[in-house]
């Protein structure tokens, strides 16, 4: 449902 | 003036004269606007300092630290000071601020140990593209554009202020809620036109690290599901506002939107960008 989400995201070579 | 609602919102948050977070937002006391996540409770500074040293770990080379979109500097202050003498020696604290108000309380809250930027593409310049990057309920406050279902049509129209439909003229490729054709008519979606062209005028010049996002919102459909008029709403001094009323105190009012988390995850897939963890913010401070 609608809530505060956190993402991580990282370049593509990091990841 | 007739224009589209999201240089409507881009006015009445950022103008250089009246803009709500240029000028009119206040920071400080219980009449202060801010009353966000971060300044209500020290565990979201403490759980993304953890969060951070986890990220060093694999990339031991980043060596700074950016947060976009400070507020009145709480957050930033509580997470340096959760980070032992060695890590506060290891990192170099960037922020990344537009509003000269808030600039000006964080710069008197923080100190000098801080280097402040106008954009994030001249933040990652001086930390040679190697960095950590977070920030909280900063794409919400992004102006949106406003579109509107015409069932009878089958086509979605934008929204202006005051209150026309236009055409528009938005690849739908980019955009979930234009691929979508089975709304009730007159159904109302908020596309963040804006933090997509954000991302690819920073992406570019970002080469390692890690960003955080926290914000709130949802997947598409379900960010729209029983919420027919969208998501759009004022705050005018804690009292939420919505319909009309959001285009009646342009300046005096925060405005903000949910984020559609299935586009945003996308255009960054799109930047070469992976999606390495999802979280609900309380799972996120548990595992922090």
């Amino acid at each position: 449902g609608t809530a505060f989400k956190c993402f991580v995201h990282r370049p593509q070579a990091c990841a | 003036m007739a224009e589209p609602f999201s240089a409507f919102m881009a006015r009445a948050l950022f103008d250089p004269e009246r803009g709500y977070y240029t000028r009119h937002i206040r920071t400080v006391g219980s009449r202060g606007d801010f009353s966000t996540s971060a300044t209500l409770s020290p565990s979201l500074g403490h759980a993304i300092a953890d969060w951070l040293k986890a990220e060093s770990h694999l990339q031991p080379h980043v060596r700074h630290i950016i947060e976009i979109g400070a507020g009145d500097g709480s957050l930033m202050q509580t997470l340096r000071k959760s980070f032992g003498w060695w890590a506060r020696r290891r990192f170099t604290f960037h922020i990344v601020e537009t509003s000269p108000v808030l600039r000006q309380e964080q710069q008197k809250k923080l100190g000098g140990k801080f280097t402040w930027h106008t954009d994030l593409a001249a933040a990652l310049a001086s930390a040679q593209g190697h960095a950590f990057i977070y920030h909280n309920e900063l794409l919400d406050a992004f102006p949106a554009t406003l579109v509107q279902w015409n069932a009878a049509e089958q086509r979605w129209l934008e929204v202006w202020v005051p209150e026309q439909l236009h055409a528009h003229h938005l690849d739908p490729a980019h955009y979930s809620a234009l691929r979508h054709t089975s709304f009730a008519d007159r159904q109302r979606c908020e596309l963040h036109v804006s933090v997509r062209d954000w991302l690819h005028q920073w992406t570019p010049h970002w080469k390692s690290g890690a960003m955080l996002t926290i914000d709130y919102g949802d997947a598409f459909p379900q960010l729209y599901h029983r919420r027919p008029h969208g998501t759009l709403r004022a705050y005018l001094l804690h009292q939420r506002l919505t319909g009309t009323d959001i285009y009646a105190n342009p300046g005096r009012q925060d405005i903000t939107a949910d984020i559609n988390f299935t586009d945003y995850t996308a255009w960054l897939q799109a930047l070469g960008f992976a999606e390495v963890s999802q979280h609900t913010l309380a799972e996120f401070l548990h595992a922090h």
